[in-house]
């Protein structure tokens, strides 16, 4: 009964599809990532689009990290740390990591930490 | 997270999700949203990874994460996943990785892994069950025969609980958010109860991709966390996927 209390719950939706009004932000674009290709060079087209947003979105995560560690440390761990732990992931997930970052211009440790937040965000 | 398979009465699977991230990773007080959440909507894409120019596999992710937490191996299974909180969660997973232990998988490794190299829904279900792993997690599987779709609940060593479409039993969905579906979920997080609510109400005759997009799209299992909804039919090899939006009033969860 917890869960029902509109108007944060309400009546199952009918017509939502296809997407529109304003539970419909935006379709999504399409890319082809080639298997074929060495694992660094595979990501380079999405990320050379997504490069901006990427880096916004870090830059987000690092703010709440500054947020609870002024001084800077926690990222600092990260940028140091996470580096050295590249190599210890499987491939083809290392060299594409490794790809992503120099695609994108993140340092490394930052798109190692991306890249196992689900198991970070446990903590 | 909310992820759905469910089979209609002339043996169609449909697979659909909701990716639900970000929570306490601060609040925008203004827009009255998630920041994180809202960072990630820009890098929604759709991938098509091919291999001597044909399609292995096809996912929704975030731009930058090789993992993959939603995808379609086209013809054969749909796969996602979803969080399960756990005490012993990821971060005993990275210590042991740190102090040398590596025989356990990374979550959105594996599910790379099987939609890469599984050619077949019990072998997607067996590697998925089967496969240490560093946190505990839910898959939602789902196949391209009757009865085929499936939740494997995990923890990080086990195979805890496997729960199946059984159209004998009048099971012809499952359904999974965040909590094992023998319990009930946290108090002051069921999406579980509107979600089933909705998806008895379509009933299994109209049951489709569009009206699972409505299941989707009701609050709160459509909330503030919410980035993009994906729908996939295993015998089309479809996938398709919408950023959300969650207009308030709506739910921070």
């Amino acid at each position: 009964t917890t869960q029902f209390i509109p108007p944060y719950t309400e009546e199952c939706r009918t017509g939502m599809y296809p997407p529109n009004g304003p539970t419909f932000r935006g379709a999504v674009s399409w890319y082809t990532v080639d298997l074929d290709l060495p694992p660094s060079k595979r990501w380079t087209a999405v990320i050379t689009d997504k490069k901006t947003d990427l880096i916004e979105m870090i830059q987000a995560i690092k703010d709440l990290a500054n947020a609870f560690v002024p001084s800077g440390k926690l990222i600092e761990l990260v940028d140091i740390m996470l580096p050295l732990m590249v190599d210890t992931l499987p491939n083809p997930f290392s060299d594409e990591i490794k790809g992503i970052a120099a695609v994108s211009g993140i340092p490394l440790g930052e798109v190692v930490l991306f890249n196992i937040f689900y198991e970070v965000f446990t903590v | 997270c909310t992820s759905v398979v469910a089979e209609d009465n002339k043996g169609n699977l449909v697979h659909g999700r909701n990716l639900d991230f970000g929570l306490f990773m601060g609040w925008d007080v203004k827009n009255k949203s998630w920041i994180i959440s809202e960072k990630l909507k820009p890098l929604v894409v759709n991938l098509d990874f091919k291999r001597n120019n044909q399609t292995v596999f096809k996912s929704t992710n975030f731009a930058g994460y090789v993992g993959m937490l939603t995808g379609i191996k086209p013809h054969i299974f749909t796969l996602t996943m979803n969080e399960r909180f756990s005490l012993d969660g990821g971060y005993i997973g990275i210590l042991e990785w740190i102090l040398g232990q590596r025989d356990g998988m990374w979550m959105s490794f594996l599910t790379r892994s099987v939609l890469e190299n599984a050619n077949s829904y019990e072998e997607a279900k067996t590697r998925l069950a089967q496969t240490k792993l560093l946190a505990p997690a839910y898959f939602i599987l789902g196949g391209n025969q009757t009865g085929q779709g499936c939740i494997i609940t995990r923890s990080r060593l086990l195979s805890i609980d496997i729960l199946e479409i059984d159209l004998k039993l009048g099971r012809w969905y499952v359904l999974e958010t965040n909590y094992d579906h023998w319990k009930e979920p946290f108090f002051l997080d069921d999406r579980r109860t509107p979600a089933k609510k909705c998806m008895n109400q379509t009933t299994q005759t109209n049951i489709s991709l569009k009206t699972i997009y409505d299941v989707l799209s009701t609050k709160p299992v459509l909330n503030k966390l919410t980035t993009y909804t994906t729908l996939m039919q295993v015998s089309e090899g479809s996938l398709e996927s919408y950023i959300r939006d969650c207009p308030n009033p709506c739910m921070p969860w």
